[in-house]
């Protein structure tokens, strides 16, 4: 029975596709069977694996589509459910419907019992599809950088998730990215993290050129620079899942 | 009658609300008479210039109260509508309704004649409450980073506004931002764009801190260091926009 996990913010370009793409990779090599599924219509998710694909979430959501017809193989133990922008016609047919809260979660109920884990890419700001993600998930990795807009949209998101699900405990992790050792106002601003938030903030993704190249040739960071700080910040995040997740 | 302008792009975390605010601040220092709509939940237009509100946008679109009472002044020749997270609520009661497309459009009418622009900050994707904002706007204009998830972005903006517009003109301006002169792949991207979209990429606004930095402290870059590179791209592309939209 899969763990169902989305990786949230409600503020933009703060590192969530980043962050899907390298624990769904960093899991998958430790042998944890794992689906991806990309629930922005940018669809950035699939383009930095490498992967293309027919069918769509759109098709496995709206039409009803078989789930072996649109999921497809990334890597090993790593299969993904790509987007394209069909998926914002679905948004006004989604809220819409009398259960349209549980439009995902009912799709990915079908496909459970074959994964360990299932991990949801959202985009930016909360639209119903951003609302199914939530409500479908038994946990929340929030990404965050260290700075105001972003620890401001984080405040939101938990705002948001109580209104959906009474708690913010399903908000198990707030991870720092594109840190930036160097700089006072990170280092206070993420102590001001470490206060707020305690325990569930992880050890920091540093700020890395390597991650922001490994996409564009469609790799995870292990296989574009396995040497890297981006690698080497990845593998400790995905140890703290594990253990924090009690996946394997 | 003003003219209302749109600044988007479907990326997140690329500097749109950092353009709306400082291209908005540079025009009102030469006299045009701008209005700023914040139509991101997040509400960090007002927070970037210091200014708070009790009305905000949901209450003119949706509760159609007096615009005077929800129009607040931010420096001299520059109003705002703020946002906040009741707007979540418009986005669901928006999309129902008969006209729904045309519902911030409505609410911009009655205050035209008082302006010369209507500046709208936009959120990352499609929502309903975005495609009101490129509904109702005579000009786009679409800041993007220049790495590829971005460029993406902004490709799948023309599609968005082609199928609701019918043509791709309204996207008038292209502002690369974030721009780094000494990365070559950077280079090569932006001659890309370039050649893609000819005349529409504006000079590009380089990275600099006190972009990021003057948000915090609730002022514009011209306000918190007017020698700044930040303040000097800024300024030079006020400059372009009042040649292209005609607006002095
Ligand atoms: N630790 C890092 N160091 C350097 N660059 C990074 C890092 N993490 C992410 N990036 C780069 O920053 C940009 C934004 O990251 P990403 O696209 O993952 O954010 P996002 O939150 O998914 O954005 P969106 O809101 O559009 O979905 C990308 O170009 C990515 O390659
Ligand atoms: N030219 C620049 N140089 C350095 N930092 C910048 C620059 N432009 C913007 N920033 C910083 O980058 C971050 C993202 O910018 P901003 O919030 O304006 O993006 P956005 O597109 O509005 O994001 P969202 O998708 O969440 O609305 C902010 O912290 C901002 O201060
Ligand atoms: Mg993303
Ligand atoms: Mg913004």
């Amino acid at each position: 029975m899969a763990r169902i996990v989305t990786v949230a913010n409600l503020k933009g370009g703060i590192g969530k596709t980043t962050t899907v793409i390298n624990i769904g990779a960093g899991l998958a090599l430790r042998g944890v069977k794992v689906l991806l599924v990309d629930t922005d219509p940018q669809g950035n998710l699939s383009t930095s694996l490498g992967v293309t694909a027919i069918h769509t979430l759109y098709e496995l959501m709206i039409e009803a589509m078989d789930p072996a017809r649109v999921i497809v193989p990334a890597r090993h133990n790593l299969d993904i459910v790509v987007a394209d922008t069909t998926l914002l016609m679905a948004q006004t047919t989604m809220s819409r419907g009398n259960d349209w809260g549980n439009t995902l979660g009912k799709a990915l109920a079908q496909v459970e019992d074959y994964y360990d884990l299932i991990l949801i890419d959202s985009s930016g700001s909360l639209t119903p599809m951003n609302a199914n993600a939530l409500v479908a998930s038994h946990d929340i990795i929030a990404p965050t950088t260290v700075e105001p807009f972003s620890v401001r949209g984080l405040e939101l998101l938990h705002q948001q998730v109580k209104n959906m699900k009474d708690s913010t405990d399903s908000i198990r992790l707030i991870v720092p990215t594109m840190y930036d050792p160097r700089s006072r106002q990170a280092l206070d601003l993420l102590e001001g993290l470490q206060r707020q938030y305690g325990n569930k903030i992880t050890q920091p993704i540093r700020v890395n050129v390597k991650l922001s190249e490994s996409p564009m040739h469609g790799k995870s960071i292990f296989e574009y620079d396995d040497e890297s700080r981006g690698a080497e910040d990845y593998r400790v995040l995905v140890d703290r899942i594990i253990a924090t997740l009690n996946i394997v």
